[in-house]
């Protein structure tokens, strides 16, 4: 089946996202 | 869209704190903080709490996908093991805080690929003599052997552990066994 994965720099780019 | 919708996890994860009171059972002082399934709400728990650092001699954080419980008995856990990441003193200054959230990341993204689902897991833990990250797995038998190494390899590489020095997976049973002392390493990468 299909699974949700991020990468490392997605995960950290949304760090401060409001 | 971008900003008004989370991002969603692949699993639901839950954060444990554990502070050692000696006036209490083991079990009584493992605490369930929080659970989350975007990735937006990972970083508000994150942020928010203290770095493991900066956590006191004894204590725990435990991050494990919701309904597993951060302890051996667990149904997940009983036949699994983890690999395990040793740090000393200087390193609780430099490298512990990059660790333990490298190995967040590597959770919550689902790194570990197919084997992704054999992950528990993970537990850093703050000690006077020598901290310890490891990642928790569910199945330590020779069936799941590639995907245990697979975990550890890439552990190693999103770590940016080098190559030379190795880490080592220990199965609970082992580590229940020996007590006090080392357990054996089942699996070294």
């Amino acid at each position: 089946g299909t699974r949700i994965v991020y990468e490392r720099s997605t995960l950290l780019n949304l760090r401060n996202s409001p | 869209p971008e900003l008004l919708i989370k991002h969603p996890l692949q699993n639901t994860w839950t954060l444990w704190y554990f502070e050692n009171d000696k006036k209490k059972s083991w079990e009584e002082n493992l605490r369930e903080i929080a659970s989350f399934s975007t990735v937006e709400d990972f970083w508000s728990l994150y942020n928010h709490i203290k770095c493991a650092s900066e956590l006191r001699i004894g204590c725990d954080y435990s991050l494990f996908k919701k309904g597993i419980r951060p302890m051996w008995e667990d149904e997940s856990n009983k036949q699994g093991g983890r690999w395990l990441i040793s740090l000393d003193r200087k390193q609780r200054e430099t490298e512990l805080d990059n660790f333990w959230l490298e190995i967040l990341l590597c959770m919550i993204g689902e790194a570990f690929d197919d084997h992704s689902e054999d992950v528990c897991g993970a537990v850093v833990n703050i000690r006077s003599k020598a901290d310890k990250i490891a990642l928790w797995t569910s199945d330590s038998s020779s069936s799941k052997s590639e995907g245990v190494i697979y975990i550890g390899k890439k552990i190693k590489e999103r770590l940016k552990i080098a190559p030379k020095a190795t880490i080592g997976y220990q199965i609970h049973k082992d580590t229940m066994e020996k007590a006090g002392s080392v357990a054996k390493n089942t699996y070294t990468v």
